[in-house]
């Protein structure tokens, strides 16, 4: 048991680094409270974005901790690969840069597993390959469904 | 196993009517208004892969019968007798409105691609259905064969569908984990290991 | 002491239907689950949003829970003045149509009291008298001040 | 009693040389990229009205002396090592970010408006300042005169400045009241009147 998430911390804590790099090219790492007894401490995600000190997440910004907890969360979803992901909202409270590049993001990801975000952000659907505008009629959903064209701006 | 097919009939904000949404392969981004319905499909898929948490799934009065179709009549009924009193002009607009009858039940089909047939089911699209009654029964059914709660979990297990793994981000969940304790965070990884 | 609060929760409920209906043009009310013993039972949200039945807001969307928590918490301002008040990105998750209302009340409201809001949302900003700009320098924050001229129109 | 002027210095991100921010009267909005700073404005606010819980202010590693602006200086020497291995180009970059030496204290003073004397204080300015050293102790004036917490308490609490009845609402802050219980909402309520 011990073998195995040693292993295990060690993956998620390398794509932990490099998804953070990919999303903001600054530098992010985990951190054993106690390096002997890996059961018996906590775990502690660091990081320093472009240009500035390393913070631990609990003295970051909001946007900040969610942009760390993010890259945390894709990364550990690479340890248990799905044939697809949903993710609602995740971008709430990124900036118009942080929104962009998990935009990117996941229009790269999504060429290896299909995924299907909920956002409210023009930045996330201008980077869709398709997508789906709900709204609701006297209590009741409806669907329409658009194919982003290929050369859509975004405004 | 993409999904490509999501079919919801008397789910939620859905009514009772079916509804099907078709998915690509790649990158589907849904938008809109608030209340609009977004997060209730998120609900759909879940509630199709078997989860049976009323507070997960978001279910009204936390009970699994939360989920079916409800459209608030005594509310409206009681709302159109205030707007009656104010003239016709009232009953117009709340016909409108005309909500149908509840429906006894809920149901959620989720069709999965297995071109690659990493599903050990030999067919190209492997379906799986959910219903539940308002009485509380539900009923699975796999390609159209009735099955049970246990079999569809061993089923999804074995096909790597099972919602865990942190493969579905509800609502909030990421500044969630933004706020976990070092504790906590380090339990989050012992589950997915 | 029962008295004072039955009669501040009255205030409280008539200024939350009041503001609720300029936010949202839907209906909204408090419902006590005691009425005879005010300080044994809670209180329930309830709201029907424009066109929708009426729910309590355990059963709404994320973003029409925080439009009705927004519109008690200006109510309950109302009950007890200052002479400024401070909301840190309040308008987080909710859609276009709901923070264009709320940049438009707090724009009235602000000729009664001062307001100082945070927001990453253009709608609020473009609404503003005076837009403050944050940046960070290698780690030390800076600020730019911006009078917003009143033909901005937002983009 | 609208707020006119903030001045920090060494106070969180804002850095160890004093910074200004002069108020309108009606609507002031903030905004900037993520981590720029934005919430450690409403921090200061709070600070120089008597706020001490280092919760509620964000301090680093929950002690309010966290509130001091910290360059982080051991991370950056251990960095600038690093970068000075890979030849000259790092040196260039890292001079550039030379933050200096850790203050020793940090500093915020409030001018509120009081033109309307609305604040029992015959001046059209009133300006309240809190200081704070690395060895945990605080100082408070009023217009200049040393003071003590209590009695900038009481004087808040007679100009009706104490922030308390909800005038300020943190970031994350509606969708907790949102997430109320019942009964929570109830102590809410109870807690204004
Ligand atoms: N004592 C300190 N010294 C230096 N920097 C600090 C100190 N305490 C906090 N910080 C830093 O201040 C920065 C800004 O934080 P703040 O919460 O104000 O950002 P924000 O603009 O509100 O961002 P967001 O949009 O993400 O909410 C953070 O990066 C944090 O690490
Ligand atoms: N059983 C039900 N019958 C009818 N409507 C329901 C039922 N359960 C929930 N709803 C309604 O479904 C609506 C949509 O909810 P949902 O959470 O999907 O919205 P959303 O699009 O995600 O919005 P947001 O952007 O605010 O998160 C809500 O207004 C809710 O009241
Ligand atoms: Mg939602
Ligand atoms: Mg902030």
């Amino acid at each position: 048991k011990r073998k195995v998430f040693g292993a295990a911390f060690a993956t998620i804590n390398n794509e932990f680094a490099g998804t953070f790099k990919t999303l903001t090219d600054g530098q992010a790492w985990l951190e054993l409270e106690n390096k002997e007894e890996m059961f018996t401490g906590g775990i502690y995600m660091m990081a320093s974005f472009r240009g500035k000190p390393a913070w631990e997440s609990s003295s970051m910004s909001g946007g900040e901790k969610s942009v760390t907890a993010v890259a945390l969360i894709l990364a550990i979803q690479k340890v248990n690969p799905h044939p697809f992901y949903l993710f609602d909202e995740i971008d709430q409270n990124l900036d118009q840069a942080n929104s962009q590049s998990l935009a990117s993001f996941f229009k790269e990801r999504s060429s290896q597993a299909q995924i299907i975000v909920v956002s409210l952000k023009d930045t996330m659907v201008a980077g869709s390959g398709v997508a789906y505008g709900v709204y609701n009629v006297a209590g009741i959903s409806r669907i329409v469904r658009a194919k982003m064209e290929v050369q859509v701006k975004s405004g | 196993g993409y999904i490509r097919r999501l079919e919801v009939k008397g789910f939620k904000s859905f009514g009772p009517r079916a509804l099907t949404i078709t998915f690509e392969q790649g990158l589907n981004v849904v938008t809109g208004p608030n209340g609009s319905g977004k997060s209730n499909i998120a609900d759909a898929i879940l509630f199709a892969l078997g989860e049976n948490s009323p507070r997960v799934l978001r279910a009204a009065q936390g009970r699994l019968t939360g989920l079916i179709y409800d459209p608030k009549r005594e509310a409206v009924e009681a709302r159109r007798a205030a707007e009656g009193a104010e003239g016709e002009a009232g009953e117009g607009a709340a016909r409108s409105f005309s909500p149908e009858d509840r429906p006894t039940s809920c149901k959620v089909s989720l069709q999965i691609d297995n071109a690659d047939r990493k599903i050990p089911v030999d067919s190209d699209l492997v379906t799986l259905t959910r219903e539940l009654k308002n009485n509380g029964e539900n009923s699975y059914y796999l390609n159209g064969k009735k099955s049970t709660k246990s079999m569809i979990a061993d089923f999804l297990e074995v096909s790597g569908l099972s919602p865990s793994g942190l493969n579905v981000i509800p609502q909030g969940a990421a500044t969630r984990v933004a706020d976990l304790t070092p504790d906590e965070k380090r339990k989050m990884i012992e589950d997915v290991v």
